[in-house]
């Protein structure tokens, strides 16, 4: 066996499938809980099921390219892979979706490639084993369809027990008194089951091995485990229903209530209406007596305004109940259209103030300006958003901020802002993500999901344009780096763990990108700048530090980053600081 | 063995090499070229790996060896495989720096 370099820093991992959806995940579930429980069993590891994009092992079925820059080959061929431990995409397991895949378990190879078998195979990846020459491992590269049947060949077993230790015996509240007996337990074992032995070995045929019957009796809690779990989901789904069913009916009785109301008071108006028209026949019929009683007529006003005022009450219980009305229905509308079902949280009974307030403008030059500048950064103490040489001389690029070095050292008055050289570049400026001088000698400026093209200073017509339109993803938020490289004189483009080769003719991403990183060997992902510098020579950067870029051995000249800032900025050494060559 | 040397060409042998870390991955990008030795070598290791007659030739089982579904990890511990931690692991780790 072959183990990978790093391994899982706990025990127990977390698992998650992405593609809940396809028709085949509860079958697929199943298969990678069985295929991990395979590992489980003859290691410390255990494994929970969550459904979170933060689980240590992402399941994943892609076709073609997929984002990770190892893309998939269509049917036959290349079934899978996987990611050692790590943080981010290591641990993922990624499975061809155009394989005709088994999700059955069968052993007849007519029926598909077997899902359990590439599964228990890729996960070994993901627990951080290499591939193993022995033929008959589960690690060997090439697919075989064994059965597995919770057992594990031992090249395998030594291997994942290598990594993660021995299972250690759990016993039930009847532990065994003295060693006497644990002795006579393990010589049981021993003789229980012997891989070594050929399949007529009494104990290794599956009738006879009590170890099956632990397996089928634990399979059986586990199964039973499943069940309960799902009755209580499915309890849970019934308890939220029946609330929200309900918080309808206290709503329908508010409702009706209001109703009554407003009928009451609809009928309080009529008759009102009816006194007064009353009132005022006597009063025609009577003037000058009418006329003599002020306070009545006070009395009339008062109540006059009291309907007045009864009324708008009125109105606006009404608008409210409507607006209620309409955002039930709204919500209703979500739920059923997006098939979810969780519960809906009440609107609250307020109806939305009218405001002269205008939209956010779309400009963004209005936004920021009264934002207070962001300090000058620190020479001698930062780390570089890009850097690329511009006219012969090294532009240092930081924020809003940038150094220029001609070949008597670092201009005065730098670092100066950006804008002051390129001042069409947006005023809300935080920083650029990559710059580099193109073959027609025009600066590339990359800034979030757009770049800006300049002549010189002049901002070139018909810029800035999206990502998307030099072929890159739609997705890509941002370009880490673009530099030209001095062994084919060919542009690239770098962000994240993956890279891009522009055509220099179509001025579009060749085919077969994008790739991974790791062929920049020793730079790593996520960088933040590189160049090519006068010397010829690719430079790499990140955090505070670089690496220069040997293209013949295609690995970094040094394993261990330099400062930056004593060679790019040429900052003083300070006092105990000693040379790699020294040290 | 002619007939099988004429079905998988040096282009696909080469690909498969660099792909599963037989020959480097940067030859991808750099467009290296290998000489006759140095493929040799890698067509000897891939089927001593996946455990056929080792003859550094492309015969029929090493034909038949490539064509068959696998894994898409590479086969050899290099520092261009999958991990984002291994380049630091196998760098950081092991180097040992002289007084």
């Amino acid at each position: 066996f072959a183990l990978q370099g790093p391994k899982w820093s706990r025990t127990d991992l977390t698992w998650s499938m992405v593609n809940r959806s396809m028709p085949d995940a509860s079958k697929v579930e199943r298969m990678v809980q069985t295929a991990l429980d395979v590992w489980a069993n003859h290691s410390k590891l255990t494994f929970r099921e969550v459904y979170s994009d933060q689980a240590d092992i992402q399941i994943l079925f892609a076709r073609r390219a997929h984002g990770d820059g190892y893309k998939f080959d269509g049917p036959g061929q290349v079934l899978a892979h996987a990611f050692y431990p790590g943080e981010g995409r290591g641990g993922d397991a990624h499975f061809d979706a155009d394989e005709t895949w088994n999700f059955d378990g069968e052993s007849d190879d007519s029926h598909g490639t077997n899902f359990l078998n590439v599964a228990l195979h890729e996960l070994g990846h993901s627990l951080g084993l290499a591939h193993s020459a022995i033929p008959d491992a589960v690690m060997f590269p090439w697919y075989q369809n064994n059965e597995v049947a919770g057992n594990l060949p031992d090249d395998d077993r030594y291997g994942i027990q290598q990594l993660y230790g021995t299972k250690e015996k759990t016993w039930g509240p009847y532990k065994p008194q003295t060693t006497t007996t644990t002795t006579t337990t393990t010589t049981m074992r021993a003789m229980i089951y012997r891989a070594d032995k050929p399949a007529y070995w009494p104990w290794n045929n599956p009738s006879n091995n009590p170890n099956n019957d632990r397996n089928r009796a634990r399979e059986r809690q586990e199964e039973e485990r499943r069940r309960q779990e799902k009755e209580r989901r499915r309890q849970e789904e019934e308890r939220r229903h029946q609330e929200e069913e309900r918080r309808r009916q206290v709503e329908e009785r508010q409702r009706q209530e209001e109703e009554r109301w407003r009928q009451e008071q609809e009928r309080q108006e009529e008759e009102n209406r009816r006194r007064k028209i009353e009132h005022k026949s006597q009063w025609e019929r009577n003037p000058s007596k009418e006329r003599n009683r002020p306070r009545e007529r006070q009395e009339m006003e008062r109540r006059r305004q009291e309907q007045e005022r009864q009324e708008q009450e009125r109105q606006e219980q009404e608008d409210r109940r409507r607006e209620r009305e309409r955002d039930r229905q709204l919500e209703w509308e979500r739920r059923n259209r997006n098939g979810a079902r969780e519960p809906v949280t009440p609107t609250a009974n307020t109806t939305p103030r009218p405001t002269n307030k205008p939209y956010p403008t779309v400009h963004r030059q209005h936004h920021h300006h009264n934002k207070p500048r962001k300090p000058k950064p620190d020479s001698c103490m930062t780390y570089y958003d890009a850097i690329s040489i511009i006219r012969g001389e090294l532009f240092i690029f930081r924020g809003p901020y940038l150094w220029r070095i001609g070949t008597s050292g670092l201009y005065n008055g730098y670092p100066t802002e950006i804008r002051r050289h390129w001042s069409a570049l947006p005023e809300n400026l935080t920083k650029v993500d990559a710059v580099y001088e193109n073959k027609q000698r025009q600066i590339v400026f990359f800034i979030g999901r757009e770049y800006y093209v300049f002549n010189s200073v002049m901002l070139a017509p018909g810029f800035p344009k999206p990502l998307a339109s030099l072929g890159l993803p739609p997705t890509l938020t941002h370009i880490d780096a673009s530099f030209v490289w001095g062994h084919n004189n060919r542009t690239y483009m770098t962000s994240g763990t993956l890279y891009w080769r522009i055509d220099d003719y179509t001025g579009q991403v060749e085919l077969d990108y994008p790739r991974d990183m790791s062929i920049w060997s020793g730079v790593g992902y996520n960088i933040d700048a590189a160049f090519q510098y006068l010397d010829g020579k690719t430079y790499f950067f990140k955090n505070l530090g670089y690496w220069e870029f040997n293209d013949d051995r295609m690995k970094v000249a040094h394993a261990r980053a330099k400062l930056s800032a004593r060679r790019w900025m040429q900052c003083a050494r300070s006092a105990n600081e000693v040379d790699d060559e020294q040290r | 063995s002619k007939k099988a040397k004429t079905a998988i060409s040096e282009d696909i042998m080469y690909n498969y090499l660099m792909q599963f870390d037989y020959l480097p991955k940067s030859d991808l990008e750099t467009g290296a070229l290998r000489t006759e030795d140095q493929l040799k070598e890698a067509i000897r290791s891939l089927q001593s790996f996946g455990n056929i007659t080792v003859t550094g030739e492309i015969d029929s089982a090493t034909a038949r060896l490539i064509q068959k579904p696998r894994c898409g990890v590479g086969d050899r511990r290099s520092a261009d495989s999958f991990s984002p931690d291994n380049l630091y692991h196998e760098i950081g780790s092991n180097v040992r720096v002289r007084r």
